[in-house]
């Protein structure tokens, strides 16, 4: 076996500067680089930037599909505040009505401000029905009717949006376990699915908050929204990594349409540039 | 911690001496990884660790402190002084109405600091307030923050059926000055640096209100994108400070040091909850000590 030359210190400056700026993280970063330094060794062939994106791709988990026969097959959103969970309900809304299913949005934040609003403002610009309440409604008893309506009106699909919190509010990730646990009792296996939504611009913060969140409820997926800007959602990597998270989804933008399936080639191509 | 970490780094060195430049670089490469992991951006970040490097080479061990803890001083020390060592006020001078306009990325936390800033200027300040929802694309943005607004028991302006944000924003100022309202503040829509159309948008709503003050509104809980999204909007916009909201919850918070050092610009304000109560003004000793962890 022939050895080539090690990789030069500007690449390994350009490299380094690549991974930083996209959240990656010091401690991970420090890893891709040592697997960096061998493969540039093993492997003259390939510029180093098809390196880089074999071993960034090699880092995330593998993404099974996902499908239920649960009728309906019951969603459930969380995350912090603004990081997008109302748009991506409508946006996932949307594409499983163009797949020719049907779904109910139930708005399950009955906190902030015209949060229901919001929602049904989605469900009227889609023609997607919306369960929602008044402020100040126990967020269970608003999931256990959105699921008790979606089931009469045999749809394919419920999906429960959360008033978005932080893991420092004690009471408020209470909260969100009574309502997973409320969404059991209405359906037997409900949630099928629980949905963390991260903001693409969230530093280092990504790591603990999904270990946060799943300390209060089974999280099985990852959403990953506002790519469309220049953050590079970087940090979802020892999030995944950690915790076996696959990611599902990326939002790029803020009509109906834009979210897509992840795919994590792509994703690893946008961050090396 | 990092003091725990430099204390491992430091632990041979007695109370005696000098702190040499080679146990400098060592505990220079925790500081960087401390700064890194608190999501300083990682180009501020080396230009901060320079010029410690600077400070702290050739500086008499002392003998209250470990040399550990005296690097940590000298840290602290220079984040305080970058962050702006005076906090610094909001700047209303000028005849009334004085217009504040809040902008900045998608969820930042922008209409709720429009009436969490409302209600503190009514508190602190004693003035009539208007808020003003020039945020026309978002559904019941409006809505939001008419609820908000009556909770901070401010003035709210809003006109359903106009299209163009930088007329409701001249409808409202003219309001204000006959309605006697001392202070408006103009929420937008959030908008990306790289959307050239909302950024223009942007220009002709600043244009019309003649802001006395123009707020970023950065997430704390942003990574290392903080230094691109405050170059772009000080760029193309400009603005005179920001507010640094959701530091109610645990992120180190390292945004705030990007932007002071690529802006030069002050952080005016902390969001530290979401009812109307929860903003209060900028700490730069107690940020420092958050983002050393
Ligand atoms: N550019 C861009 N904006 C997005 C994306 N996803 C969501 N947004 C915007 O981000 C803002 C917040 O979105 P919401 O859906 O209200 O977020 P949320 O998590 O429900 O917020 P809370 O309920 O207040 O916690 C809105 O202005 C959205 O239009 C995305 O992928 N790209
Ligand atoms: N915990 C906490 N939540 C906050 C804080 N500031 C804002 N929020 C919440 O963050 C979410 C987004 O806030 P908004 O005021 O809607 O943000 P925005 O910038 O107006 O969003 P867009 O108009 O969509 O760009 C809401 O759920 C707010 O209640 C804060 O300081 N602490
Ligand atoms: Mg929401
Ligand atoms: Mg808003």
């Amino acid at each position: 076996l022939v050895f080539g030359e090690g990789v030069d210190e500007n690449t390994l400056e350009l490299a380094e500067e690549i991974l930083l700026a996209s959240d990656l993280g010091w401690e991970l970063t420090e890893l891709v680089l040592e697997r960096f330094r061998k493969e540039f060794k093993l492997n003259r062939d390939s510029s180093w930037k098809v390196i880089l994106v074999d071993i960034l791709e090699e880092l995330l988990p593998e993404n099974k599909s996902w499908s239920s026969d649960a009728k309906p097959a019951v969603t459930m959103v969380v995350g912090v505040n603004g990081a997008g969970k109302t748009t991506t309900i409508a946006r996932l809304s949307q594409a499983i009505t163009r797949d020719g299913h049907s779904v109910l949005m139930g708005c399950a934040d009955t906190y902030r401000a015209a949060a229901s609003e919001q929602l049904a403002l989605w469900g009227e610009r889609l023609g997607i029905p919306v369960h929602t309440s008044i402020e100040g409604t126990d967020p269970g008893s608003v999931t256990f009717d959105a699921i008790k309506k979606a089931q009469t009106l045999k749809l394919d699909h419920v999906i429960i949006d959360t008033a978005g919190r932080l893991p420092t509010q004690k009471g408020l990730m209470d909260e969100l376990s009574k309502v997973y646990r409320v969404a059991g009792k209405a359906m037997e296996g409900a949630p099928h699915r629980v949905l963390l939504v991260l903001d693409g611009t969230v530093g280092q913060n990504a790591l603990p908050q999904a270990q946060q969140f799943m300390k209060f409820i089974p999280v099985t997926d990852i959403v990953v929204t506002k790519l469309d800007g220049t953050a590079k959602g970087g940090s979802v990597f020892a999030m995944a990594r950690e915790l076996n998270l696959p990611i599902r989804y990326i939002g790029v933008g803020e009509g109906a349409d834009d979210l897509v399936v992840f795919d994590g080639r792509t994703f690893v191509e946008a961050i090396v540039g | 911690k990092l003091a725990d970490r430099l204390g491992q780094t430091f632990k041979n060195l007695s109370g005696k001496g000098v702190l040499s430049e080679s146990n400098i670089s060592d505990a220079m490469r925790e500081i960087r990884r401390a700064l890194l992991e608190a999501d300083v951006n990682f180009k501020v970040a080396k230009k901060f660790v320079a010029e410690v490097t600077e400070k702290a080479t050739g500086e008499r061990v002392l003998k209250s402190l470990s040399p550990g803890q005296q690097v940590v001083k000298i840290v602290n020390e220079q984040i305080v002084e970058l962050l702006g060592s005076n906090a610094e006020k909001l700047e209303l001078t000028g005849k009334p109405p004085h217009v504040i306009l809040l902008l900045g990325l998608q969820g930042s936390g922008k209409t709720t600091t429009a009436a969490r800033l409302a209600y503190l200027l009514q508190k602190k300040q004693n003035r009539r307030c208007m808020v003003v929802a020039a945020d026309l694309q978002r559904p019941a943005a409006i809505d939001q923050l008419e609820v908000m607004a009556k909770k901070a028991g401010a003035s709210f302006y809003c006109d359903r059926n106009e299209k163009d944000p930088a007329e409701v924003t001249r409808a409202a100022i003219h309001k204000a000055g006959l309605a006697y309202n001392d202070v408006v503040i103009v929420d937008t829509a959030g908008r990306l640096h790289v959307d050239s159309d909302l950024m223009e948008e942007l220009e002709r709503v600043k244009a019309v209100a003649k802001p006395d003050e123009s707020l970023l509104v950065l997430d704390g809980l942003s990574g290392q994108d903080a230094v691109n999204v405050a170059l772009e909007f000080n760029e193309q916009i400009g603005f005179s400070g920001a507010v640094l909201t959701k530091m109610d919850g645990d992120s180190r918070g390292g945004a705030a040091l990007s932007f002071r050092a690529v802006t030069g610009k002050p952080i005016k304000f902390v969001g530290i909850g979401e009812s109307v109560t929860g903003l209060e003004e900028f700490d730069p000793s107690r940020m420092a000590g958050r983002i050393l962890g």
